[in-house]
């Protein structure tokens, strides 16, 4: 564990936080993607199978996954339910079938093992690197964003971001830490395509101003 | 004690 994942698990908690407060105090999900929230549950699930097979990691890892798992669940279910009329699905319309082939391909092509937990592990990996598109395809669509939205989308982004120096320091600094090349793969990818988002934010949001494409 | 196998992040 160093400073960088450290931040970057924390960054992850806190994008749960503010999406759920969003809804709960705005009753509402609007312009909150309904395919990148399915798609993330779909992550967690693949990606933590191992709570049930793998040997025991950490009481933190344990505690983390199952957080990660039913957060998600749960805002699934508040979006299909509660909040649900208030979910434009006419705005949410990436074709997440390709996200979903896609990543399936490269983890079937590019296994860590060839066994069915590290193809599912790789499935995730690769489907968490593409699964914020849909959210992204809906605020472009749009032309802008709720701010509080804005600030949910740079904290599950930072969560990967700061995995990057995590690995470089790990690489660096802990003999024993094995490097996860497909993970590092997804993860610079995944920062590639928050790119252009974490430009518009840091330039406009955290100066005051409204989340606006030109 | 053995290092667990399978990957230690999130």
């Amino acid at each position: 564990m160093n400073i960088f994942r450290m931040l970057g698990d924390l960054s992850h908690l806190i994008s749960i936080f503010i999406l759920l407060h969003k809804m709960q105090t705005s009753k509402s999900c609007s312009g909150v993607s309904f395919k990148s929230q399915v798609l993330y549950l779909v992550v967690y699930v693949f990606r933590y199978l191992d709570l049930f097979t793998n040997p025991f990691m950490s009481y933190y890892n344990t505690l983390m996954k199952i957080v990660f798992i039913a957060s998600s669940a749960y805002t699934i279910y508040l979006m299909s339910t509660v909040f649900k009329p208030t979910h434009d699905p006419a705005i949410d319309t990436f074709k997440i079938e390709y996200l979903l082939g896609g990543s399936l391909v490269m983890a079937l092509l590019f296994p860590p093992k060839w066994t069915f937990m590290e193809i599912s592990w790789a499935f995730s990996i690769w489907l968490e690197s593409v699964a914020i598109l849909p959210q992204l395809f809906m605020v472009q669509r749009t032309g802008e964003a709720e701010t509080i939205t804005t600030h949910y989308i740079f904290a599950l982004g930072a969560y990967r971001a700061l995995y990057i120096p995590n690995w470089i320091w790990r690489y660096m600094f802990d003999k024993k830490a094995k490097l996860e090349t497909i993970a590092v793969v997804a993860g610079l990818a995944q920062t590639l395509l928050y790119s252009d988002f974490f430009y518009i934010y840091w330039t406009k949001v955290m100066k005051g101003k409204k989340f606006q494409l030109p | 004690a053995a290092t667990p196998e399978g990957h230690d992040e999130l």
